[in-house]
């Protein structure tokens, strides 16, 4: 018996390292693991193979059950993505965009990273490649203003999808932020419930700051989704993990490479199975 | 704040005779705690702490009025030993100084190549814009070249280490005495574009090669500079993001897997916002 015990407090620590270097966070894995511990007893599980199944079942449970999608019912439904610099935005909306083409939705771009060097260049060479429109005024001109334009384009055009661009800015810059909130403003503006939703993409490479960017972006702006990049790599995305369970907020979709097809629909079980392989 | 979670360890424990190696070890798991938090890789941080063990469980610590502090400095001083004493620049290798550029995608490398060349303006650079995949990436390097009055060579339709001959030669023509070329993001484990870059490497035989890291890395940072270090046997590291709030160990993973030295930070998104690498400055971020 107490061989068996003993066996079991090094599995367990052998799955702290693994939820750990998966980048879920020492609190998270703490907490997960106590509530392990809680489910082993009415699990009787017997051996490390059943531990980690139950492990496995019960983080696939803090994943599931996302709410539908805030469609607009009468009017385009406008998406707003936002992020850190470089994590992947521009790439992603080019996915999205893809994405619901295929859904024979009709889809409008706005190009409203109006800070960046060649940021209206590379979605503009997307939207080309896509064959649909980007709205988009000059360098250096004002975000909110490309957005105010795009809506009431969207509108006019009657677009099923308007997806905004938006600048890559650190949660910590709170004039940044502020910009963001404006951009919201300008939105509502011409849509009252828009933006229908606010997709954060977050890198699978980040570590715990990807927690506390997420904090400020749902907080400052109410931020209703997530959307993982480069899972392509060898990182787990463990903090989407904690991020999603801490804020409530539903993964969307995974970011698989740099193609225009390199986008799924964000799968628990199968997130969870590769994160512990 | 670690100096507090500590103090208030050691707290609990006064009154209960003097200080043991054990009560040590407990107050480790701090430590441990902060470390992981700050995202050092996980077996960077067992290993950091098992040298640490044996400075912190010594007798300044033991007989200290505040071990809390003690250990705190103790591990604050290994850190900035680990990352490298002093800071480590860009060394430039006349007649013509040759830096390649190279990451993971979205790290920060074409802004990172712009800051580098306004900040060596004086060698007079050549900029090569090396990305031939990614969307208007030629021209985000072109429109940064022109801000600094800085030219860029881009070869249409050449692959990156065909464009080399060309380019070195351009410098040589026009009297540039530093060649810094940008090039595509790429995975680790991608073994196509891992392997267009060690082609890259041969053919502009490099006298800097610099791998540009995101400061908010997680655990993946271990693997990342291993493989990039292998394939390239890299000169240093560039940290970039560093103007968040990511406590960058990152910085420290890298640092202690690879031997080789951070040399520079990014600071911003600003072609001035480039800084040297204190170890110090980044050991107390990591701590804090
Ligand atoms: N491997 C991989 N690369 C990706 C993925 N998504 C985006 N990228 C790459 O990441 C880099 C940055 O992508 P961008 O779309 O420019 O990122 P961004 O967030 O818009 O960047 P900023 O606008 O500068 O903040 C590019 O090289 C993309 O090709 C992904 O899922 N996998
Ligand atoms: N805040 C901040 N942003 C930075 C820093 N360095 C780069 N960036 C931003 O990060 C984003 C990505 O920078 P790029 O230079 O395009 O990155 P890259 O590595 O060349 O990207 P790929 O070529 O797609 O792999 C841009 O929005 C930059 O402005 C930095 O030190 N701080
Ligand atoms: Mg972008
Ligand atoms: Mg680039």
């Amino acid at each position: 018996f107490t061989r068996s015990r003993k066996l079991d407090e090094e599995m367990f620590e052998q799955l702290e390292e693994i939820l750990i270097e998966s980048d879920i966070g020492p609190r998270m894995s703490g907490r997960i693991l106590g509530d392990l511990r809680t489910a082993v007893k009415t699990n009787k599980v017997s051996d490390s193979a059943g531990l980690k199944a139950l492990l496995q079942a019960e983080m696939i449970k803090l994943l599931k059950s996302p709410p539908a999608w805030n469609h607009n019912s009468d009017g385009p439904t406008i998406i707003l993505i936002i992020g850190i610099n470089g994590v992947g935005k521009t790439t992603t909306i080019a996915k999205l965009a893809n994405h619901f083409l295929k859904q024979k939705k009709k889809v409008l771009l706005a190009a409203g990273d109006t800070f960046r060097a060649a940021a209206i260049d590379q979605l503009k060479i997307w939207a080309e490649r896509l064959g649909v429109d980007c709205i988009a005024h000059q360098d250096g001109s004002d975000a909110a203003a490309v957005c105010f334009d795009a809506v009431t384009a969207a509108k006019a055009r009657q677009v099923d999808i308007l997806i905004i661009d938006t600048a890559g800015r650190l949660h910590t810059k709170a004039h940044l932020v502020e910009e963001l909130k404006k951009i919201k403003r300008s939105i509502q503006k011409v849509e009252e419930g828009a933006p229908h939703e606010t997709l954060l993409v977050l890198d699978a490479t980040t570590g715990q700051n990807g927690l506390l960017q997420a904090q400020v972006f749902y907080r400052e702006v109410d931020t209703s989704g997530l959307i993982l990049t480069k899972m392509d790599g060898t990182a787990k995305g463990g903090v989407a993990l904690t991020v999603s369970n801490e804020l409530s907020l539903p993964i969307r979709f995974i970011g698989l490479g740099e193609k225009i097809d390199d986008l799924t629909d964000f799968n628990p079980r199968e997130f969870i199975t590769a994160l512990f392989e | 704040r670690l100096g507090d979670k500590l103090q208030h360890v050691f707290k609990k424990l006064k009154g209960e005779g003097a200080l043991t190696e054990k009560n040590v070890v407990d107050a480790l798991r701090e430590v441990r705690l902060a470390l992981l938090e700050a995202d050092v890789n996980f077996q960077v941080v067992k290993e950091f702490i098992a040298r640490v063990k044996e400075k912190a469980i010594g007798q300044e610590v033991l007989r200290s009025i505040s071990p809390g502090q003690q250990i705190v400095k103790v591990v604050h001083d290994e850190l900035v030993v680990t990352l490298g004493r002093k800071t480590s620049e860009i060394s430039l290798t006349p007649p013509m100084t040759r830096i390649l550029v190279c990451g993971l995608q979205g790290s920060g490398k074409t802004t990172t190549v712009a800051k580098l060349a306004r900040k060596l303006k004086s060698e007079n650079p050549l900029l090569v814009a090396g990305d031939i995949y990614r969307p208007a990436a030629v021209t985000q390097l072109k429109v940064l070249g022109k801000q600094l009055d800085i030219p860029v060579f881009h070869e249409p339709d050449a692959k990156p280490e065909k464009m080399i001959r060309s380019a070195v030669g351009m410098a040589r023509d026009n009297g540039h005495k530093l060649i810094i070329m940008d090039t595509a993001g790429r995975l680790h484990v991608d073994p196509d574009m891992m392997a267009e870059l060690t082609r890259v490497k041969e053919a502009f035989k490099p006298t800097e090669t610099l791998l540009v890291a995101d400061a908010m890395t997680g655990q993946d940072a271990v693997r990342i500079a291993v493989e990039f270090d292998k394939l390239l046997d890299v000169d240093g590291i560039i940290l970039t993001k560093l103007d968040g709030d990511a406590r960058g160990g990152a910085a420290l993973s890298m640092r202690i897997v690879t031997g080789k030295p951070i040399k520079m930070i990014g600071v911003g998104e600003k072609i001035t916002d480039l800084e040297v690498f204190h170890p110090d400055r980044i050991a107390s971020r990591i701590l804090d």
